[in-house]
């Protein structure tokens, strides 16, 4: 299998605006990249991957990514 | 199920409700079909009720609205978040928008506006996201064909707002747990090299890539397959699976349900008609023979003469030795016959006719 290629910069958003929508991630509109290995994004996907049954690496991998892209309600799954 | 944070709930059990606007994907009367089927699916189980009122402020306002609509979460355009609601209380709460950038539709077809309103009506009455991928409340959209509530949704309505007044109790599907460990299978097959478990309306999947154990929605491969299937093998040099339900059976290629399905067991397998279902199938890729299993016996059906075998049906004890007298599932993997009856797992040697292992029936998903 093709090693899981280094994620692309969309996906970056895809990971902050979801966790930002979903899990309350606060976003003091610092540079992506930096937010993006930041402890409390780490944290965040951890919470979501945890929600989701998915496996908590706290890493943005593939099935995490599947699970984000998915039609969903707007409401978040962790209470502001 | 989750209560949203801080328990808000409705003080009074009977609600009203407005359609502000409409969307134009659907008929009027669609609309208010899909609104009003939601909203009984939760005062079913629950002691409230909902009337609909056509001016003025209802508790919960409904309308279909895009982009920023200023109560602070704008939608997004298509697809993505379709959907919101708000908790129970004065003005805004309750409210259900709709994203009018989505196409709604009362079918198949993204988004169902009846299972979207169901989903959403929940948050109206005080229910968060639940974990629970069976749930209306889940978070992320899948349409499996019917609108019900799952037994999740029903504790969590009722952890707010009691039991409903009806005398017998309602009750909801219940969604697998892979590590339940009385969990057992309606079947079980090959496809592609890996093994997929089927229950209720769920699939179980696993795959030496991946150890959390994938559970879904079978419709989510195949839709217009049945849920409870009875059994299921795969004719691996066709790249075939066969689903088999009553005396009916279903033919898939990876995701796509072959044409002209659903056929007979008589016709394409010559079963005799005394046969009403199949308990479980198994097929032997190096000998193009399958073996059917009902009650206390198995036939053996040659896929490459496509004719079964003379001398069947024979007792199962006959060739299948200790297994018992009754199947659910079975599977072949590695040379091995792998029985599943309740929660019990043979695992078999059909070269010594004896059985080798007994294991729990979830066994494969390393609990």
């Amino acid at each position: 299998f093709p090693a899981s290629p280094e994620i692309r910069e969309q996906d970056v958003e895809t990971v902050q605006k979801y966790l930002e929508n979903y899990y309350d991630l606060k976003s003091d509109g610092k540079q992506i990249e930096k937010q993006r290995n930041s402890g409390l994004v780490v944290e965040k996907l951890k919470q979501m991957q945890e929600f989701f049954g998915l496996k908590v690496t706290g890493k943005p991998d593939a099935e995490t990514l599947k699970m984000m892209k998915q039609p969903r309600c707007g409401v978040p799954d962790l209470a502001r | 199920f989750a209560l949203t944070p801080g328990n808000p709930r409705w003080e009074r059990t009977h609600l009203t409700y407005r359609i502000e606007n409409y969307t134009p994907d659907l008929p009027r009367a669609d609309v208010d079909s899909a609104i009003r089927k939601a909203f009984e699916l939760w005062s079913d189980v629950s002691p409230l009720t909902f009337t609909k009122v056509f001016d003025g402020q209802a508790d919960i306002m409904i309308s279909f609205v895009r982009g920023d609509h200023r109560d602070n979460s704008p939608f997004d355009g298509p697809g993505g978040n379709l959907a919101h609601a708000f908790q129970p209380g004065p003005g805004i709460g309750g409210d259900a928008h709709f994203d009018e950038d989505e196409r709604w539709t009362n079918n198949f077809r993204d988004y169902n506006l009846y299972r979207v309103a169901a989903h959403e009506l929940g948050h109206s009455l005080g229910l968060s996201h639940s974990t629970d991928i069976g749930a209306l409340m889940y978070p992320n959209y899948i349409f499996n064909g019917d609108v019900e509530l799952a037994q999740d949704d029903i504790d969590g309505i009722q952890a707010i707002y009691g039991p409903s007044q009806n005398p017998t109790q309602p009750t909801g599907p219940q969604t697998p747990q892979a590590c339940d460990s009385k969990l057992t299978f309606d079947a079980i097959t090959t496809i592609r090299g890996e093994m997929m478990f089927l229950k209720d309306r769920f699939y179980m999947r696993t795959n030496s890539f991946y150890p959390e154990v994938e559970l879904n929605f079978i419709s989510v491969f195949w839709p217009t397959l049945p849920n409870k299937l009875d059994a299921a093998y795969e004719v691996s040099d066709r790249d075939e699976v066969r689903f088999f339900k009553g005396n009916k059976y279903w033919a898939v290629q990876g995701q796509d349900v072959l044409r002209g399905y659903p056929k007979d067991i008589y016709s394409s397998f010559g079963f005799p008609r005394t046969v009403n279902h199949i308990d479980a199938a198994v097929s032997e890729e190096d000998t193009g023979k399958t073996y059917f299993f009902v009650a206390n016996k198995y036939w053996r059906y040659d896929e490459r003469k496509r004719s079964m075998d003379a001398g069947y049906p024979k007792m199962i004890a006959h060739e299948f030795p200790g297994i018992g007298d009754k199947i659910d599932a079975v599977f072949k993997k590695d040379g091995f016959f792998y029985f599943f009856h309740g929660t019990r797992q043979y695992k078999f040697d059909p070269r010594t006719k004896r059985i080798l292992t007994l294991l729990k029936a979830n066994s494969w998903f390393n609990c």
